[in-house]
């Protein structure tokens, strides 16, 4: 029905209702309907015309981080050379599940990898990391004392991946809400580890969000990012209801590029990232 | 901020006589803005609001109570009476065991609250046996052993290669020979579009028969909790919910939806990662933090 008629104070009221109900929050769904309303003031906008406008809109959002660093749309370890990927976001998001499939990914592409399980804290957190490297054939390395300094395992890690000439080496975190400060230096302390250990790997640090979680996913953002110094988004649990909205507002007020998509619970359930399909997908 | 938001909201009835259609409106759609803010799902907001704007202009002008002052108590009150007054304790059932069964999408907290449950009525004096039916999640059946073996209660599983309905079906078996008065059934996450998935938790439910099933949500979920507790309560059946990471800073207006759609009342809040951290739910708390 959208697209059918010229646009109209009621066709803006459905897109308020598609956004809002996405979870693109309050404060972006006026910003995207500000700029339709407007050049409907300005003429007339035929409902196909308004369809791409939006969704034109809603893609740049996406695509500016990436535009603004001038990086590759494709984030892929760089061959030849220590990659290091950190895996770092709040309690149940799908951080191990997500390290998983990389793992797999990275091993179908062709590059050594090595896994470190970073989550000294959680019960079973080691043991579910080690069946994930397992189905991909990677080694773990992992401390196996109880409540073990999680900056050791990642001192540990760092050093047999240099050792081994290993091309990505992926590190699982402990989940922690943004709001326990000892939680969160704690990540910063590992990611200082990571940059003095290994001042030449290419790094990167990774937030997971769940796209089933509302508007506290930007809270998180913008607390991570100071801890863990972020360079990417990857959004789970995309194969359920929820259209991960809140990815506007961390795209835009963060400026970080989401790299990857979680689709679901198997080994092959992860996907690049494209603006083009996310955007259909929330309007569908 | 939601506080802010809602300040603003009432400034437009400040140096108001009373509260009427020409002022109303206005105020309303601040709070419309501070529950999607919070979370709230959208349909729910919308008769929430018809509710609020029903009642303020059918209220009587009370002396000395400025029609700002009354507005916010008014939506404080509708918001309370709506997540349900007073707190809901967990089921006991008449004959032991009290079964039950813990549901919800992946990541909520399940296992975790299963755990806390587990170490709650032990305090209580109560003889608790925690069923791990799992066998998806890898080292899901293992995290309850070690939480089990954390605070000593009993954990019970026949491994990840059983079917989950088999699992919880022997788990009750064991909880009735062996004299347990509360039997709790841990499963694994899954999307409420997932059929096959929500056709096994009907399974699970059929095979023990619980006195509780409790809907453990994420106190970070978006505009899903609606449609999430109406699939789980059309095809499964709710008695009550856990809102869990309650210690983080989400507002949690999923609770008024998953109360507004099912009618099944929160019980517990998750406070923290550790098996302590379990809270009875208090609606005039939750009613604060959703409106900031
Ligand atoms: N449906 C679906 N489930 C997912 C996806 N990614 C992860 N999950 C599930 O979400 C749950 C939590 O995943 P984990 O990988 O343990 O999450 P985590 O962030 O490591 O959790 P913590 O370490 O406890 O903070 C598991 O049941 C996963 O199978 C996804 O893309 N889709
Ligand atoms: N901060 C905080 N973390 C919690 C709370 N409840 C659970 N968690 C954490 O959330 C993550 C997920 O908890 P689980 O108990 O594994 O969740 P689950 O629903 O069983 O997950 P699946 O079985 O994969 O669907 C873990 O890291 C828990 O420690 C809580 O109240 N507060
Ligand atoms: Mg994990
Ligand atoms: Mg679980």
């Amino acid at each position: 029905n959208l697209g059918d008629d010229p646009l109209s104070e009621a066709s803006l009221d459905d897109i308020e209702t598609l956004l809002l109900q996405a979870d693109v929050g309050v404060e972006a769904t006026d910003q995207v309907l500000d700029l339709l309303r407007r050049r409907m003031n300005e003429a007339v906008v035929d409902g196909s015309e308004a369809i791409n406008l939006l969704k034109d809109q809603l893609r740049n959002l996406l695509d500016a981080p990436i535009k603004s660093m001038g990086a590759n749309p494709l984030l892929a370890p760089q061959k030849g050379r220590l990659n290091i990927w950190l895996m770092v976001g709040v309690n149940g998001v799908g951080k191990t599940t997500t390290l998983g499939k990389l793992a797999n990914l990275a091993v179908r592409s062709g590059y050594s990898c090595l896994v470190a399980a970073g989550d000294t804290f959680r019960a079973a957190a080691v043991q579910q990391l080690q069946v994930w490297a397992d189905r991909s054939g990677v080694p773990l390395v992992a401390n196996p004392s109880a409540n073990a300094d999680p900056a050791a395992v990642v001192f540990d890690a760092i050093g047999a991946a240099q050792s081994k000439d290993i091309e990505l080496l992926l590190v699982d975190t402990a989940g922690r809400l943004q709001t326990k400060n000892n939680l969160m230096e704690e990540l910063a302390k590992v990611r200082r580890i990571v940059d003095r250990l290994a001042p030449d790997a290419a790094v990167e640090s990774l937030l997971v969000l769940d796209a089933s979680q509302g508007q506290n996913g930007l809270r998180q953002a913008m607390a991570f990012a100071k801890a863990a110094g972020l360079t990417g988004v990857v959004l789970t649990k995309l194969d359920g209801t929820a259209r991960g909205g809140v990815a506007f507002a961390v795209a835009s007020e963060s400026n970080l590029p989401i790299r990857f998509i979680g689709a679901g619970e198997g080994l092959r359930d992860l996907r690049p990232f494209n603006s083009f399909e996310f955007v259909e997908a929330l309007l569908a | 901020e939601l506080s802010q938001r809602f300040e603003d909201a009432v400034r437009g009835l400040k140096g108001e006589a009373s509260i009427s259609e020409g002022n109303v409106d206005s105020a309303l759609k601040d709070v419309r803005r501070a529950l999607l803010d919070a979370d709230v799902s959208l349909p729910v907001v919308k008769s929430f609001i018809a509710e609020v704007r029903e009642k303020a202009l059918g209220a009587d002008v009370v002396r000395g109570v400025s029609p700002d002052q009354q507005f916010i108590k008014l939506v404080h009150e509708e918001l309370v009476e709506v997540m349900g007054g007073a707190n809901a304790p967990l089921a006991k059932a008449e004959q032991s065991p009290t079964v039950v069964l813990m549901a919800g999408l992946q990541g909520a907290g399940k296992t975790t609250a299963t755990a806390k449950l587990g170490l709650h009525l032990k305090e209580q004096g109560r003889r608790a046996l925690l069923v791990a039916a799992d066998t998806y999640r890898p080292a899901a059946i293992d995290q309850l052993q070690t939480l089990g073996q954390q605070i000593d209660v009993e954990v019970f599983s026949l491994g990840a290669d059983a079917k989950p309905e088999a699992i919880a079906e022997a788990g009750l078996a064991k909880g009735r020979e062996e004299g347990f008065d509360t039997v709790i059934v841990d499963t694994a996450g899954r999307l409420q579009i997932d059929t096959s998935m929500m056709e096994e938790m009907v399974r699970i439910r059929s095979a023990v028969a619980p006195d509780e099933v409790l809907l453990v949500v994420d106190s970070m979920i978006g505009q899903e909790a609606a449609d999430l507790t109406r699939s789980f309560h059309e095809q499964v059946g709710i008695t009550g919910a856990v809102l869990t990471k309650m210690d983080g800073d989400s507002r949690g207006g999923a609770a008024l939806s998953i109360r507004k759609v099912s009618g099944a009342p929160i019980k517990f809040i998750g406070t923290g990662e550790k098996v302590e951290a379990l809270q009875p739910f208090h609606p005039e708390r939750m009613a604060s933090r959703i409106l900031g």
